[in-house]
């Protein structure tokens, strides 16, 4: 996945079958941010393979005081990435969904 | 080690912790 210097990790074991995951996500290059990011440390939630979408989350963490709106995208993309990674494992897998 | 919590309005809760040791690039 492309560097967008927001890290986004699995925050559990992936058993495969779980549809929520807990997730963790910091900024690892505050440069590669538009907006002045100031460092409140890992934020660790939890995201819904099937229904969410990362975007809405980002959004909610731009909402949160997180994150300037200017970087809602790359906070998005970011989660996308891992989320699509982890899809891919479980499709490799064969675990089940 | 210090977390604290951030609840958004939609319910979806936000766990602030410290970044992973040496998870950091040079700034």
């Amino acid at each position: 996945a492309e560097d967008t210097g927001v890290r986004v990790e699995l925050n559990e074991e992936d058993d495969g079958k779980k549809s929520t995951i807990a997730l963790k996500l910091w900024v690892e290059d505050p440069k590669k941010l538009k907006g002045k990011y100031k460092d409140t440390g890992a934020i660790e939630f939890t995201f819904n393979l099937e229904k969410e979408v990362p975007e809405v989350v980002a959004q909610e963490m731009v909402e949160s005081g997180f994150f300037l709106e200017c970087d809602v995208k790359i906070v998005g993309k970011s989660i996308r990435d891992r989320v699509a990674l982890i899809k891919w494992r479980r499709v490799r897998t064969g675990s089940p969904n | 080690s210090a977390t604290s919590q951030v609840v958004h309005s939609a319910g979806r809760r936000f766990i602030v912790s410290p970044v992973p040791e040496g998870r950091l690039k040079d700034q």
